[in-house]
């Protein structure tokens, strides 16, 4: 009963947030979308297709441990480690992006040819600390 | 990857520079070869822009010269083939191209010729292949045909291509002399979309293969209505060679910013971040073969 005094009141039809923020951390790394299309660049006189890109983008709070659930390699928490204890100029590990997906671009060159080419690593699919 | 679109002058990681950046800071020898900034200009066109010197530039350079709209189209068309909507390659896709080039000829000498019973076409193109890299390399090379709306649809039409490579000979000519030729003929039924693909690969191999910038090739078109396996007599000459064909490049690119689809799968294999799941679409390079191995291996491992 006294636990639930501190518990502060949410809005009831709220209510899978509300017990959301006990599961989960707030402001951990993780993917976020982010989509543009290529007139707003005004690429899109020379690039034919696709008209939208999403290349998302990670942003988030390393946690101190990060362990298996963000397959960080050891080194990551070492350098937590240097942080909190050794030398705070060092900074914590970031949050950046672990694998990628391609992209297929049609694209119309100089001299009026049109080559279609898939390039690597253009789209984040999911994030990691190191 | 920012990092691998830009020539930046880092001492530790030993990435070379371009002479005129801050060459002053490093060795003489660690200078870009002169003329590699150019070779940095024929990056993709998108890592360019993607590159340090900002879309701007881009837009400031020569007019780009528009593409034939059939072109347009065709490729279009090849792109919904190869990727998903969201421009991600297809995975059930097969293919080991991770390039596709479509030239127009940039110069015409055209011939025509009529006799009693046939339209015979000849025309002389110039296709020019600067914008092939270096590190893309042929599979295959396509003369890409599209038909008039004259042609009634799935008629029956039989077609004798004469195709000559025409070399320069430096009397300064404008249409050279020929160098060696190769004649086949098609059978074919004119389907809705209206393009033969004519597949030249090992007749352009050679050229391609000594990186040719400039392909000159007289091609000789002659069709009949008909169909010569049901013996129905061929006539009426078909108007077909009116527009030039194109030519399509499918390419092989080997640098590192293009999508080598056997890499991720090979790494895919070796380090399995999420559970492997059951149905997930491979693409299988080695054909069933490989699939059965890994029956073959599962069933020794659990002996």
């Amino acid at each position: 009963e006294e636990n639930l005094k501190e518990v502060p009141v949410a809005p009831p039809y709220n209510l899978s947030e509300y017990f959301k923020q006990f599961l989960f951390p707030q402001n951990e790394c993780e993917l976020h979308n982010f989509r543009l299309s290529f007139s707003q660049l005004k690429w899109d006189k020379w690039i034919i297709a696709p008209h939208r890109y999403s290349p998302q983008y990670c942003k988030g709070e390393c946690p101190r441990v990060v362990g298996h659930r963000y397959g960080s390699p050891v080194h990551t928490m070492v350098q937590n480690i240097i942080y909190e204890k050794l030398d705070s100029t060092v900074p914590r590990p970031s949050c950046v992006p672990a694998e990628y997906s391609p992209l297929s671009v049609l694209t119309i060159e100089p001299d009026g040819s049109i080559v279609y080419k898939e390039y690597e690593d253009m789209i984040a699919t999911r994030c990691t600390c190191r | 990857p920012h990092s691998r679109g830009r020539i930046v002058s880092d001492k530790t990681s030993g990435l070379l520079v371009a002479p005129e950046d801050n060459a002053g800071e490093l060795n003489p020898l660690l200078w870009l070869p002169k003329g590699v900034r150019r070779g940095y200009a024929l990056l993709p066109p998108l890592l360019k822009v993607l590159s340090d010197r900002g879309p701007q530039s881009w837009e400031s350079e020569a007019p780009r010269l528009q593409p034939d709209s059939r072109a347009l189209r065709y490729m279009k068309r090849l792109y919904k083939m190869s990727a998903t909507k969201e421009g991600i390659p297809k995975a059930t896709k097969s293919h080991l191209y991770n390039t596709v080039r479509l030239f127009t000829p940039c110069s015409e000498c055209k011939h025509r010729h009529r006799d009693l019973m046939k339209d015979i076409h000849s025309v002389d193109l110039l296709f020019n292949l600067d914008r092939v890299t270096a590190l893309e390399h042929l599979l295959k090379s396509v003369l890409l045909y599209s038909f008039d709306t004259s042609v009634p649809i799935s008629s029956s039409i039989k077609c004798t291509c004469h195709l000559s490579i025409k070399e320069h000979d430096f009397s300064g000519q404008v249409c050279p002399s020929i160098s060696h030729s190769i004649a086949f003929s098609l059978h074919f039924e004119v389907r809705k979309r209206k393009w033969v693909e004519i597949d030249v690969t090992s007749f352009l191999q050679p050229l391609i293969a000594t990186k040719r910038r400039n392909i000159h090739m007289a091609v000789n078109f002659t069709c009949l209505m008909g169909d010569p396996q049901q013996n129905t007599k061929l006539e009426n000459p078909v108007n077909v060679a009116l527009v030039p064909p194109s030519l399509l490049l499918y390419l092989n690119d080997t640098s590192e910013q293009a999508y080598h689809r056997w890499n991720s799968l090979r790494y895919r294999r070796k380090n399995p971040v999420r559970p492997r799941r059951r149905n997930s679409l491979h693409v299988d390079p080695a054909g069933d073969k490989e699939k059965d191995s890994q029956g073959k291996r599962a069933s020794r491992q659990r002996r």
